[in-house]
């Protein structure tokens, strides 16, 4: 454990939990996609099976139990409780387009064939492209609500500071994952374009609009 | 395995 890796899992409970609020405050999940969420919901679940084999750490049991109760949480609230604020002809993202090939990918290319390995690829992939479908939302809406940026921001920024962990880990552990380096740095480059936005626009005090 | 290593990863 060290700082990256630390402020980096903070920076994804951050995201998480603002996303929640935000839907549970204003009682709407207008702007949010749905799909994203239940992407998400699968990325932690598949990854998180070890939670049924293996013990690390209270730190690491309790963030994964904290991660898979509350994506489900926000999966049940935006297709549930507040359904009739879901924005669902805006969410128009073919997330099978993402899924068969991220699942193609995790069988052929992997650490070890065998049935947790194969699930624990297939979400490291799937994370790496489980934001699309929000930000092709956001593309068509030409906006984001200003607490959205905030969850997307900090969803992005975790990643990020896990590359410099991963940095980290290499020089001082001799340590180093191709797989989830891999794909850290593809997730981490889907958010440079709102990254740019984020900081130009939404520290500035100004709303998040896209040109039309 | 190395790869297990990073099992305690998020």
């Amino acid at each position: 454990m060290n700082v990256f890796r630390l402020t980096g899992d903070l920076s994804h409970l951050a995201a998480i939990i603002i996303l929640l609020l935000k839907i549970w405050k204003s009682r709407s999940c207008a702007g949010i996609s749905g799909k994203s969420q239940i992407l998400f919901a699968i990325v932690f679940t598949t990854r998180y099976l070890d939670l049924l084999t293996s013990f690390i750490s209270i730190y690491n049991t309790s963030m994964k139990v904290i991660y898979i109760g509350c994506a489900y949480a926000t999966v049940y609230l935006i297709y549930m409780k507040f359904r009739a604020t879901y924005d669902g002809n805006h969410d128009s993202f073919r997330v099978e387009f993402l899924v068969v090939p991220v699942g193609g990918l995790a069988v052929l290319v992997n650490h070890d064939f065998s049935f947790l390995e194969i699930l624990w690829t297939f979400s490291i992939y799937l994370e790496s492209v489980a934001i699309l479908p929000q930000l092709f939302m956001i593309s068509k809406t030409g906006e984001a609500e200003t607490i959205t940026t905030h969850y997307l921001f900090c969803l992005g920024l975790y990643r990020a500071l896990y590359l410099l962990n991963w940095i980290w880990r290499f020089y001082f552990e001799s340590f180093f994952d191709m797989i989830a380096i891999v794909a850290g740095v593809v997730q981490t480059v889907l958010y440079c374009d709102f990254f740019y936005l984020y900081i130009t626009k939404v520290l500035k005090g100004k709303k998040l609009s896209l040109p039309a | 395995k190395g790869f297990d290593k990073n099992k305690d990863e998020l």
